[in-house]
């Protein structure tokens, strides 16, 4: 899990059964006290491997929405919540989004990348040997430099965690962009996510994208992209087809308050 | 079945905050850290690691 403080912006990624919109209130009110005033939020998630080990309030997507919807001001008024469908049923995008303004182009957006069926040897790389004699910084390092997560984006520093007895987060730093990796490794339920911001200025984000879905050779990808061009989008898709995955369906839906949301399913070609 | 821990897929919140003061300074980044750990209590996660740079905090949590 992973949470960045920007000045204006904060943005955290909670895995497991954490009761991330519990955090709403508490931000807005402690943002309130540097006098603050919140503008937008956004939620995204995919969806659960294990729906029904979710507490309160996770326990559906209308459950997360109502919440939402009685805990944010009443002036982030251009609000919508879909759930933007895929042809593999057991994936589906969750995204609530609501502004004080309605979305107007920006140079920014979001890549959000979530990876079941990890390949079982690559995910073993993840796995603490017992009595390594190592503590979660030094083991996180270990994984991030076998498994190739530093060669994702060369220029960023990373701040990296290996969990005992298994499971990996880290979060890169490159300037003003952050991307993120988490590990869930067991089999059965494998699952990585890679996450990151780019800019219509760079180039490489598809690239970033395709070097991450190699450390993992999942057997299944999807791709969320918010406010992201079409030709962004595309690149994306062209990225994870050059690790040999089919494109199963290709889904978007707009929102008032973050633009065009698209959402890009694959599978192994096995 | 329910294999509560086990959960991969995150859930993910951003919030995007504006100040009527044209000079923002650090803003958000002025949160004291005991302020920011009583709200990931809330959600259920800690602090494990942390980096910034001028720009921004980032914090690997727990779970």
């Amino acid at each position: 899990s992973s949470l960045f403080v920007y000045p204006t912006k904060i943005i955290i990624k909670t895995c497991g059964t954490t009761q991330l919109l519990k955090s709403v209130q508490p931000f807005i009110h402690l943002a309130r006290t540097l006098n603050l005033h919140i503008v937008a939020l956004r939620y995204t998630r995919g969806s659960f491997i294990f729906p029904q080990a979710q507490p309160h309030p996770h326990t559906s997507f209308h459950e997360e929405v109502v919440y939402l919807e009685d805990n944010i001001p009443a002036n982030l008024c251009y609000r919508k919540a879909s759930v933007i469908p895929s042809k593999l049923t057991s994936h589906s995008w969750h995204v609530f989004s609501a502004a004080v303004v309605e979305y107007s182009d920006d140079i920014l957006y979001t890549v959000e990348v979530c990876m079941t069926d990890l390949d079982q040897t690559l995910a073993r790389k993840f796995f603490r040997h017992p009595n390594d004699g190592k503590n979660g910084d030094s083991a996180g390092r270990e994984m991030t430099e076998a498994t190739g997560i530093n060669r994702i984006n060369p220029n960023a520093q990373i701040c990296d965690f290996a969990f005992d007895p298994c499971g990996y987060s880290m979060n890169a730093i490159d300037g003003d962009r952050y991307s993120t990796i988490h590990v869930t490794p067991e089999d059965g339920f494998s699952y990585a996510s890679f996450e990151c911001v780019g800019s219509v200025y760079d180039g490489d984000i598809a690239d970033m994208v395709k070097k991450a879905v190699k450390v993992f050779c999942p057997g299944t990808v999807s791709v969320a992209t918010t406010s992201a061009s079409n030709d962004m989008c595309l690149r994306m898709k062209n990225a994870v087809e050059q690790l040999g995955m089919k494109c199963r369906s290709w889904s978007m839906d707009e929102f008032p308050a973050a633009g065009t949301v698209v959402f890009q399913t694959f599978t192994t070609r096995r | 079945m329910a294999v509560s821990g086990f959960e991969g897929f995150e859930k993910r919140l951003e919030l995007e905050f504006s100040c009527h003061d044209p000079v923002i300074g650090i803003g958000l980044r002025e949160l004291d850290f005991k302020s920011l750990e009583q709200v990931l209590h809330l959600v259920q996660c800690t602090v494990v690691s942390a980096l910034g740079n001028q720009h921004f905090d980032s914090y690997v949590l727990s779970e």
